[in-house]
């Protein structure tokens, strides 16, 4: 059963993707 | 992207290892559920997982190195090969790189490390005991009572019986400009999974079906459905479109992401999974001194004993002290033999397990330990000193007699051939005489008057000169 390939278009994520500020 | 803590310690729960209860039943019970959260109906699965140390694994994607190559796969191509009885997705991962984020430990490999950075933790230490909160990198590294299985998550949900939601913003995300999307994390709705445990000390799985701001259940929602399951500690895993629940290595639950053909929806290829399989020993290989048999090992040799086939036994007298205990049995030192190594060598042979036959003169019995030659008053030490003498004076004695016995019957034997030899020769030259030159006849004497009837003949015959 292979299903495809996903779009991966369902985003959660806990942080916004650009980084704000580097790690300290 | 929040503050790292490279030591000590912080906070976290721990829950000590349940009671082994051996031959425990089917190590994964697994519910269906479908909830109704204000108003919307949610499916989902709870499964809950007896034994966690020996049936429960985190799994790195695609098979151990999976996070080193960055690899991504579908819960499903993960859960298959490790023959998991039930699997989810685990932790997060950055989708455009296929890094794993977060700490991950899997069946006792340290996979990578956050480097302290504070977000919800959840880990099985080798001890049994189950971990949830917050570690230092320190205590992530601990060899003491190392990690096994460890993940990381954002928002620790249940702490103590309590939602810790609110004190997981706190420490998770101290920036302003992310809360936004810190809180609205927290709060939309869509599908989820957590994993955790029970005042049980049973790990718990969860997972929720869902879609971002369409469907499924919030932060909040979960924390309270847990707790109505009798969770004591849980944290927030993964979520949206990486939310899957395999089932006997098949996909049971309904992705939100889409196919490229967006009729359908597909599962989407994630990082880290968390498996449920069938009981494995601890460490899996038994040490290398047995097998495993239904999670629990079978050790190979009479003499490996213990859970993991890791402890030498050989009996409670211990090689009684005059040996070392080994995987064939006790090794005995010098001097001493036996089973147990409770009996001194034999007369005559010395050494470890005295396999070593002394090499003294005179059969005289050696130092049992070292060999050393020593004349002892054992009486069955022959004392050939004076014996070997004896036995070379009869050896002597022997000997010599038997030479002058045969040169005495040697002598006899020449002068009796040379006695022999002259009477021959005697009678030779007497008869050649007779037989030589003229004769000379005498006839016989008359015996009792008469001639001998040869003779009367004789007188009759001419005479005959050869007569003897």
């Amino acid at each position: 059963l292979s299903s495809g390939v996903s779009r991966d278009d369902d985003l959660l994520l806990p942080y916004p993707l650009a980084r704000t500020r580097p790690s300290r | 992207d929040c503050a790292r803590v490279r030591a000590g310690s912080r906070e976290q729960e721990s829950w000590p290892p349940p009671p082994a209860t051996p031959g425990a039943s089917h190590p994964a019970a697994v519910r269906t559920f479908v909830s109704h959260f204000e108003g919307r109906a949610v499916a989902g699965h709870l499964t809950r997982v007896a034994a966690p140390l020996r049936t429960f694994s985190v799994l790195e994607p695609g098979g151990p190195g999976g996070c080193a190559q960055r690899r991504r796969a579908t819960v499903e191509d993960t859960a298959v090969p490790a023959g998991c009885l039930v699997a989810q997705n685990g932790g997060f991962f950055r989708m455009n790189t296929g890094e794993c984020l977060g700490n991950v430990v899997s069946d006792g490999r340290l996979v990578s490390s956050s480097g302290g950075l504070q977000n919800a933790q959840f880990g099985i230490r080798r001890d049994g005991t189950l971990v949830t909160g917050y570690l230092s990198e320190e205590e992530v590294l601990d060899s003491v009572n190392p990690f096994v299985q460890l993940l990381s998550g954002v928002v620790w949900l249940i702490r103590n019986g309590s939602i810790y939601i609110n004190e997981s913003q706190v420490t998770e995300c101290d920036e302003t400009q992310e809360t936004g999307s810190f809180s609205k994390f927290v709060n939309v709705i869509s599908a989820r999974t957590a994993v955790g445990h029970d005042r049980k000390g049973q790990l718990v799985l969860f997972h929720a079906d869902g879609q971002t701001e369409q469907r499924g259940i919030n932060l909040w929602e979960m924390a309270e459905f847990l707790l109505k399951q009798d969770v004591v500690n849980a944290i927030n895993l993964d979520g949206g479109g990486s939310a899957t629940f395999v089932l006997n290595g098949t996909l049971a639950s309904y992705p939100s992401d889409h196919c490229q053909d967006n009729m359908w929806r597909c599962p989407r290829r994630v990082s880290t999974v968390v498996c449920v399989h069938e009981p494995h020993c601890q460490p899996p290989n038994c040490s290398g001194h047995g097998t495993c048999v239904d999670g629990h090992c079978e050790c190979t040799s009479h003499f490996w004993r213990g859970a993991a086939c890791s402890e030498l036994d050989c009996g409670p007298s211990n090689c009684s002290q005059h040996g070392l205990c080994t995987e064939t049995g006790c090794h005995c030192d010098a001097g001493w033999t036996g089973s147990n190594c409770s009996e001194e060598c034999p007369l005559g042979w010395y050494g470890p397990g005295c396999q070593r036959p002394c090499q003294c003169e005179h059969q005289c019995p050696c130092d049992p330990q070292t060999g050393n030659c020593s004349i002892s008053q054992v009486k069955q030490c022959l004392r050939p000193t004076e014996a070997t003498p004896r036995a070379g004076e009869m050896a002597f004695f022997t000997r010599t007699t038997w030479l002058a016995l045969t040169l005495i019957l040697v002598f006899l034997l020449l002068i009796s051939i040379v006695v022999n030899v002259n009477l021959l020769l005697g009678s030779k030259t007497e008869r050649n005489r007779h037989l030589d030159g003229d004769y000379v006849y005498h006839p016989l004497q008359e015996m009792n008057g008469e001639l001998l009837v040869a003779e009367k003949e004789q007188t009759e015959d001419t005479c005959n000169p050869f007569k003897d």
